[in-house]
């Protein structure tokens, strides 16, 4: 009954409510009360993240996201959204609540305090250091931040942020002089990405730069890693996920269990292939780092000079396709396909074995 | 006019890859 209750109120109570709020007199008597009143009741189902609440779920978020196009609705809502922005949970939910809370978020950024862009970026800044946290749960503190800053430059609308983008960068700088972290270089490649979207090109110049330095310096580590895999050496990161009995067996198998550094990698190249598939108009200095990852055609390594750069889409994949031809033959059959029409290439949520790569750098060698 | 569907296509399927990303398993 809840559901059903939720649903028809997601549907008609915003419009409902704004026709009374246009034609009473007594604003602050009838309508703010009853809004008071449904945020309270609502908020219960959005602070519930089970699977069998989605449906609930998905309907308060509706709801939420309707009366959030009014301005005059902002006071019963703004606070309590925040804070569910700010949730440890707040992402368990589905695509289609979350294309509502983009909304939503959107609607609730405004200039005043407490949930103005400003207070965002004080948010990040409020990570609990010293000597009674570990280190492990800082830096899983400060993913889960730098992913809600991300997520609330998403929500924006292109360019809605150029005036902060100094802030915004030096913020990403700050977080960057810490120890190099999967969990946190993770999160840093979705914002990343989430720049690319929100920035136009023009505004972009700075943030190529550090673009560039993290996108190669985690290529090169992964590429070291797989040499030092290949080699039989125990200490890459490939290696270590090998004795975690994380990446031998089962490919297809899509455990969240998988190895924090494999998540790095897999968006890593998820940030390499947006690079690669945005239109020309839409990033045109990328195509001076262009050369770095792609070319145009297939140097054969016996026949090219000793000291030509190789892309490193090539090295990549020669080492990756190195690695398959030491693994099994069903290997092959679990390997997920890739076809070059689709734009962006690689749309797998995780990896659980590093090989799962090689499809993706394959097909960026044939382009 | 079919560049521009491309394009506008090719964005939109960026966005969703990009939203898509945010999900977390319950």
């Amino acid at each position: 009954f809840s559901y059903l209750a939720l649903s028809v109120l997601a549907e008609h109570a915003a419009t409902l409510l704004d026709i009374v709020y246009n034609r009473t007199d007594e604003k602050d008597r009838v309508v703010l009360p009853f809004l008071q009143n449904l945020v309270t009741n609502v908020m219960p189902y959005v602070r519930t993240h089970v699977s069998a609440n989605a449906p609930s779920y998905r309907s308060a978020s509706t709801l939420l996201m309707n009366i959030s196009q009014y301005s005059y609705t902002r006071k019963a809502w703004k606070k309590e959204a925040f804070e569910q922005l700010f949730d440890v949970a707040f992402f368990q939910l589905d695509i289609i609540a979350l294309r509502s809370w983009k909304i939503i978020v959107d609607n609730m950024i405004t200039n005043e305090r407490p949930t103005s862009f400003r207070d965002v970026m004080t948010k990040i800044n409020t990570v609990q250091t010293g000597l009674f946290v570990s280190k492990e749960h800082e830096y899983e503190q400060r993913a889960m931040l730098v992913k809600r800053f991300a997520f609330v430059i998403y929500a924006s609308e292109k360019d809605q942020y150029n005036r902060q983008l100094p802030e915004i960068l030096e913020r990403i700088a700050d977080l960057l002089k810490l120890p190099q972290v999967p969990i946190l270089h993770t999160q840093m490649f979705l914002f990343l990405r989430v720049l690319l979207l929100r920035i136009s090109t023009k505004n972009l110049i700075s943030l190529w730069p550090i673009l560039m330095t993290e996108l190669i310096q985690v290529l090169l580590q992964l590429e070291q890693d797989l040499i030092s895999d290949l080699d039989g050496e125990v200490k890459s990161h490939v290696q270590r996920m090998v004795t975690n009995d994380l990446a031998t067996t089962n490919v297809s198998n899509t455990s969240n269990a998988s190895n924090p550094a494999l998540k790095m990698y897999l968006y890593a190249c998820k940030l390499l292939d947006v690079l690669l598939a945005m239109p020309y108009s839409e990033l045109y200095h990328f195509q001076l780092f262009r050369s770095a990852f792609v070319t145009d055609e297939y140097i054969n390594d016996r026949k090219s000079p000793i000291d030509t750069f190789i892309a490193f889409s090539i090295r990549l994949s020669k080492l990756l396709e190195r690695k398959l031809q030491l693994m099994s033959t069903s290997i092959h059959e679990r390997l997920p396909i890739i076809k070059n029409m689709n734009r962006p290439l690689l749309r797998l949520r995780t990896i659980t074995n590093i090989i799962e790569l090689y499809p993706f750098f394959n097909c960026l060698t044939q382009m | 006019t079919t560049m521009n569907s491309i394009k506008e296509e090719t964005m939109s399927e960026i966005e969703t890859s990009v939203l898509e990303d945010f999900v977390e398993s319950w």
